[in-house]
């Protein structure tokens, strides 16, 4: 796992909570909004589950501690997108919370239903670019969520031994977390 | 000339999707000299592989000893053989789509250090 220069992180209260919001006006039409927050509360659900941090969403975008956007091409941070493919999305380091995602990909909550061969994995960019928002830079464990590449009509969403190492470095292990259930599920995916 | 009607030309954009272009790269090596081998270089440096020199502005074609060196430590980044050439594997990571921060350890990219532990 790797981090960011200066290992930054969040550092507010604690027991720590963290806000999250959609943009209200730059999001896409063809998921619907209940389809696109069960996708990201999964996501949060997941990192949540191991280290000591709450995520809440609020209806209050500038207030957000995280906020989530789809944006085209150019968007005006620095890092424009590229159309089909290529760069999904990206997000920034601590604690400056932008989580943005190219509204030119074709983004699926699931694969029956959308049939396009450059479908790409709404739940598991989401849980990448949480990565990034929390500290974490990528991985060179090919079957960590950290690791950078995602091919199209692939899902990625569990974390991994070196994702969980990593952000637990960062904010300690959440109480109720246990590494063995971790473990557990890596063998039995690698006997698989 | 019958035109394709716009769904074949839907298909045809989505097969062009960004990146796919660098198949033709497949196998280069040290000294190959490829034209358009610069656009990969373009991604190479975006990801924060390649810096660009200070003096000269624009990436070259050719397959030298500065990019065999980015190639390792892109394979190296991406958990691929370190062979320094763009083989198969290491082409076809790069046409995949990917997170848009950069992998840099330890280096300047977009502002961000990255940290590898």
């Amino acid at each position: 796992y790797a981090y960011f220069s200066g290992k930054p992180r969040w550092v507010n209260s604690t027991p720590m909570t963290l806000t999250y919001a959609f943009s209200p006006s730059d999001m896409i039409d063809y998921l619907s909004s209940s389809e696109i927050r069960m996708v990201f509360g999964r996501a949060f659900s997941r990192w949540a589950s191991v280290i000591p941090v709450n995520f809440t969403e609020t209806g209050n975008y500038l207030s957000a501690d995280i906020r989530i956007g789809f944006y085209r091409g150019d968007h005006g941070d620095g890092e424009p997108f590229d159309g089909v493919l290529g760069v999904l999305a990206h997000a920034f380091s601590p604690e400056n919370g932008r989580l943005h995602l190219d509204e030119a990909e074709t983004w699926a909550v699931d694969f029956d239903t959308v049939k396009s061969k450059v479908a790409v994995d709404l739940e598991s960019v989401a849980t990448h670019e949480i990565g990034h928002v929390l500290g974490l830079a990528h991985t060179s464990v090919k079957e960590a969520v950290m690791y950078p590449s995602l091919s199209p009509r692939t899902k990625k969403v569990d974390l991994k031994i070196d994702d969980v190492e990593g952000v637990q470095a960062l904010y300690g292990s959440n109480p109720n977390f246990k590494f063995s259930s971790l473990l557990e599920s890596e063998n039995s995916s690698n006997h698989a | 000339r019958i035109l394709p009607d716009k769904s074949t030309v839907i298909t045809v954009a989505s097969h062009n999707a960004t990146w796919h272009e660098f198949m033709k790269f497949i196998d280069a090596g040290k000294g190959s000299h490829v034209s358009g081998m610069s656009e990969l270089k373009t991604y190479f440096n975006r990801f924060g592989y390649l810096p660009i020199s200070s003096n000269d502005t624009n990436f070259t074609d050719t397959f030298d000893t500065q990019f065999e060196s980015a190639v390792i430590l892109y394979q190296q980044n991406l958990g691929l053989p370190l062979t320094g050439k763009l083989d198969t594997d290491t082409i076809s990571t790069i046409m995949s789509p990917r997170c848009g921060m950069s992998d840099s350890v330890n280096t300047t990219s977009h502002g961000f250090h990255t940290t590898r532990r």
